[in-house]
């Protein structure tokens, strides 16, 4: 094999309006020339040390690149698809040496998990699941959860890997009967897991017994909203949710991200905190990532803008770089990093 | 937040619902 190696940046952090919190550390190039989907960071185990890797997803390639040194990458391995598309990284915390992707056209048709032979020199991929998916979400302790089907056909699974990746058990949580959206795990609550639906509603389900506890209906104001975080505090459930439905022509901007506060006894809901744009800044939610405390989003306006979500308020823009709208962003799970893509394969490496 | 906001607030949520819920 070949190694394929990055170049190291030399561009500056670029004319971000707050530029001294967002350092341009290095740059990956992919050269297999067809459109970048997506990207993630998770730690890989190489000659028995576990390195802090970069996975790349193209149309039909997912790349794991492993860090020379501070500012370049060496591509490790490659895996190929050759008649369904990648959609996106499924990255599944807790486990090593294996991460999922979710493959098909504008729906979800297939879950592929991509792990390396025992002698770490074939790359190997397993299909996991396959048929009309809605929703996937790699779960902490090594679970994969995700939705299929619809209505009263609908199907939400729960399957657990092995430390090494391998034996895999099936669980089922019971169906909200109406279709799951996405999913996100509530910090402080391991055994809860929320889902958001079409209809509007957050559910919350109790992942040991695959109970339903509870739908609740968090308002009209903004359809399809995407559940990124949750936290479970003094018997409260906070929840930041995206608005990708949300209007440009608000008075006051429109939220990206809005945290709410629900009390799952009553169902009763209240807002806490709308993020919305600098003046002057337009866009809408289009792509965006939630770690910690800080929600970073690519708008409609091919900027990404990124809000602590403590402070209440936007601290950084990245404006397009080379004329080049970003397309996606990630929080690096390995350290403070964060992930910015292009679609024509560009990936820049920012420290935050 | 309150509860004139949001109801009785329980710190024990989760088991409460878990009990209520159909298993």
């Amino acid at each position: 094999q070949s190694p394929e190696q990055t170049e190291a940046a030399d561009l500056p952090a670029c004319n971000s309006l707050n530029p001294g919190r967002l350092q341009l550390v290095s740059k990956l190039k992919n050269p297999s020339g067809s459109c970048s989907v997506d990207v993630s960071a998770m730690c890989w185990e190489i000659a028995g040390f576990k390195e802090p890797c970069i996975i790349t997803a193209c149309e039909y390639i997912v790349s794991l690149w492993k860090p020379l040194d501070t500012r370049q990458w060496e591509k490790l391995y490659s895996w190929h698809f050759t008649e369904v598309p990648v959609l996106q990284i499924v990255p599944v915390p807790d486990v090593c040496n294996l991460v999922c992707v979710a493959l098909g056209n504008l729906e979800i048709r297939e879950i592929r998990a991509l792990l390396c032979s025992s002698d770490g020199k074939r790359e190997k991929q397993v299909l996991l699941s396959s048929g009309n998916i809605k929703a996937v979400l790699g779960l902490t302790e090594r679970r994969l959860v995700s939705s299929s089907g619809t209505l009263c056909d609908q199907q939400v699974e729960i399957m657990t890997f092995a430390e090494d990746g391998g034996n895999k058990e099936k669980q089922f949580l019971m169906s909200p009967e109406e279709t799951v959206l996405t999913f996100a795990e509530v910090q402080g609550r391991q055994e809860a897991l929320l889902g958001t639906t079409i209809m509007n509603n957050i559910v919350i389900w109790n992942l040991k017994t695959g109970q339903l506890l509870k739908k609740m209906h968090i308002g009209d104001s903004y359809q399809a909203s995407v559940c990124h975080k949750a936290y479970s505090e003094m018997g409260l459930l906070f929840v930041v949710l995206s608005h990708p439905c949300a209007k440009e022509s608000e008075p006051l901007g429109s939220p990206v991200f809005q945290l709410i506060v629900i009390n799952p006894k009553t169902t009763l809901s209240v807002g806490v905190m709308p993020y919305c744009l600098p003046q002057g800044q337009a866009g809408r939610f289009l792509e965006g990532d939630v770690k910690d405390h800080f929600a970073a989003a690519v708008l409609t306006s091919g900027t990404i803008a990124i809000w602590d979500l403590l402070l209440g308020h936007c601290t950084a823009l990245l404006p397009p770089v080379s004329d080049q709208h970003w397309s996606f962003v990630k929080w690096s799970g390995t350290d403070s990093h964060l992930l910015a893509g292009q679609k024509d394969g560009n990936i820049f490496v920012y420290r935050y | 937040c309150n509860e004139a906001d949001l109801g009785p607030i329980s710190l024990n949520w989760f088991e409460e619902l878990s009990l209520e819920a159909p298993p």
